[in-house]
This record gives C-alpha cells, sequence and structure tokens, in this order.
C-alpha cells in the first residue's frame, strides 16, 4: 500500500480559498 | 530588529500573527493605510514585488520582500520568539506546520458558514466539528502538564496556534463544548492575555451559546 | 548535526525530504526497519513518544521528538540550507509554507487518482491541472534570472518545493505539458542531480507520456 493513501487532502481548498478572499475583498472596499 | 510594511486584510487572524510577532521582534510593522484588497494588490507596483498578488505581504524598510504569514511572522519576530536552541525553533517549526494542515483546514469549514463567508453544509460542519475536537483532545494532552508549546515560555508557536484557533474560540467553541478541553482554555487564556498579545487583539469576546445556522 | 531515526515510509516525498537534509546536515538519520504504517505508529511505545501517531516522526540520539515533515527536516538540515541570513531563513519558511499551501493540495488531487489513492473525478483534476499550471508559471517566472529559490545557494527551499513537485513530474507532467515551464525545469533537474539529493532519490524517471486514467 501506497504511503500517499494516509495523506490528507483537502479537496475543497480551492473553494474556501477562494470564499475567504471574496469575503475579505468585499469588507475591504 | 525586522521593520516595513504590512500589506494585510486589517482585521484577520494571519494579520495578527505577524502584528503580535512584530511587538516581540521591536521593530515598526505597520498596515499599509487604504490598501484595498482585491484592487491594491494586483497593481503593476505591487505584483513586481510579489508576483502572485497574494496577502499577507511583507515588504522590509531594506527591501526584501517575503510572503506567507507565517513566515512573515518569523521574520519580525525576536530570537526567543523563534525558538532559543536549534531544537526549539525545529519544534516552533511544527506547531507552525500543525497549525496549518491540522487546525485551519476544518477551523475554516465550521467557522466560514456561521461568518457569512460560505455556504452551510451539515455534512462538512460534522465532519470538521469531529477534526477539531480531535485536535483539542491532542492540545489538551500535550498542555497538560505545560504552559506554553515549546520549552519554558511563550513562542511563535503558541502565537500561531492561538491565532489559527481565534475564531472557533469567538465564533463556534460555546462554552459546553470548550468545557471538556480545559488545558487548551487555561493556555489560550494565558496567549490571549498576553500585554503583547492583547495590545494586537484587543478584548477577546469568547462565543457565549451554541452558534446559530445563518439564515 | 543531528542524529536518530526517522519513523516513515520509505519511499515517500515526506521522507525524501527529510533524508536529503540530513545528507547536508552530516548527522546520521536512519530510517526505523521495520516500521509498519498503521501499526508500529499505534503501539503505546510510539504514542508516549508522538501522542498523534502521525509520520514522520523523529526521535533524535539526545531523545528530542519532532513531528511534521518540514519541522524534522529544519532540524537535521546544515545552516546553510536553513538560509545563512535572517532574510534568508524567513524566505525558505515562506517556501516551505507556499510548497504545502500551494502545490501540494492541487498535486495530490492531480496525481492520486492516477497512483490509484483515490478515485478520478474530471472536474476535480481539471481544477487541480489549472491550479498547478499556475503554479508553474510563478515558479517560471521567478527562476528566469535564479538558479535557486533563496540567495546562491541550494537550501531546504529547494528541497522541499521540488520534493513537492517529484510526484507531479513522474507521474503527469508529460513533456509537452511541460515544455512551456523551462526555467523550472532547469531548476528541478538541478536540484535533483545534486550528489547529495541523488543519494536519496536515485535516478528519477521523468513522465514519458500523457497519463492514462486508471481502470
Amino acid at each position: 500500500t501506497s504511503p500517499l493513501v494516509v495523506e490528507k487532502v483537502w479537496l475543497d481548498k480551492p473553494k474556501y480559498d477562494a470564499a475567504e478572499r471574496r469575503y475579505y475583498e468585499s469588507l475591504s472596499k | 530588529m525586522a521593520s516595513g510594511t504590512l500589506y494585510s486584510y486589517p482585521d484577520n487572524f494571519r494579520t495578527y500573527k505577524i502584528l503580535i510577532a512584530a511587538q516581540y521582534g521591536g521593530g515598526s510593522v505597520k498596515l499599509a493605510p487604504n490598501f484595498v484588497v482585491g484592487q491594491s494588490n494586483q497593481t503593476p507596483e505591487f505584483l513586481a514585488k510579489f508576483p502572485l498578488g497574494s496577502v499577507p505581504a511583507f515588504e522590509s524598510k531594506d527591501g526584501h520582500c517575503i510572503t506567507e504569514s507565517n513566515a512573515i511572522a518569523f521574520y519580525v519576530s525576536s530570537n526567543e520568539l523563534r525558538g532559543a536552541t536549534d531544537v526549539d525553533r525545529a519544534q516552533v517549526i511544527q506547531w507552525l506546520s500543525y497549525a496549518d494542515s491540522e487546525i485551519l483546514p476544518p477551523a475554516s469549514v465550521w467557522t466560514f458558514p456561521y461568518l457569512g463567508i460560505i455556504d452551510f453544509n451539515k455534512q462538512d460542519v460534522n465532519n470538521a466539528k469531529n477534526q477539531i475536537r480531535n485536535v483539542l483532545t491532542h492540545l489538551n494532552n500535550f498542555l497538560l502538564a505545560r504552559t506554553y508549546l515549546v520549552g519554558e515560555r511563550l513562542t511563535l508557536a503558541d502565537v500561531v496556534v492561538a491565532c489559527s484557533l481565534l475564531n472557533l474560540y469567538k465564533v463556534v467553541l460555546d462554552p459546553s463544548f470548550r468545557k471538556g478541553f480545559q488545558n487548551v482554555n487555561r493556555w489560550f487564556t494565558t496567549i490571549i492575555n498576553q500585554p503583547k498579545v492583547k495590545t494586537v487583539l484587543g478584548d477577546v469576546k469568547l462565543c457565549e451559546s451554541e452558534p446559530k445556522v445563518p439564515a
């Protein structure tokens, strides 16, 4: 078994990064 | 002693990490005034220094450019905050990695819906809650006989991990949830009440009741 | 010069980072023999030293315990590899953070289906490909007039970023994809052919053709 099996992959990270960026950009304006 | 300009969102745990570290480092780190994220970090001048356009971004008085909040915090820290020995420094870096890989993802998934940043998804939030429960259990056991995360004094490890838990403590960790983690609560209260930390964070209002799913 | 025992999987980019750093550090870092992940890291003896049970985990000859692969790599490195000045050290940490937050997630999403670790999802893989394209574009521009990521010599930044790109180069970055990133290819080839790096990685076989979706 590959050691990569136990790697945790945050599949939704891009979605959360984009949402966070939009949130702070709107606060910034 | 590192001084310079920090380009970042003013009220954000990543910014807090850096400003707190700078309090200890003793240098003058100022938030760039009139910095509109989404606009100011897309100008040619900004991209010339910080090609990715990401924030936080730091330019020191002598022109060095650094990105990634943990790296900036490390740079503006004092030597003591970075860790007094090779082992301490490695353990500081260990906790910085831990905060980014084990705390941040579930903390974001759990808190963002309540902050109105992302839609509420019950299964995602429940999974995140369980992961945070595991994190807090680990921290609670670790802090049973310790005041600080590395060595016997406050280091960047405490600052970064505390800032990574900040939104959790403010938004979703209601009293009944957090009463199972008394050592973490003790440690967290100690950190946020250090004078240099309080200068940046002010009074931190902890979550008082179970959070409501936003409309 | 740090010596000790590394508990980790033998053929894994996280282990490579550490073993390469140890080559430069000069200490004796040995992989624990007969270490079965999922079993050996759940024993009471292991958990007494490493409560989270996560690997890689490192125990130095003088009994210090460190987890998180970047922290272990930092610890077993030489001073030169960590960065010669405060700025260099901060920039090394910057690239370590960048590798973990910007490279690893999309690299995992793109390569894992071809390694049979997760199911193939076309949209996830396409999104990951685009993110990696952005990463490689950024690196390519950065490395236009640079040989190394920090300063004028190889540092832990190069080791960690190269190891984070390793599976990409071996599994999915076929010649037509990577021909658009000549500076990155030059840099990557330089790093993997450094004698101390080659001692750990051996000959690295690059992806030769567009990867096939596994049955």
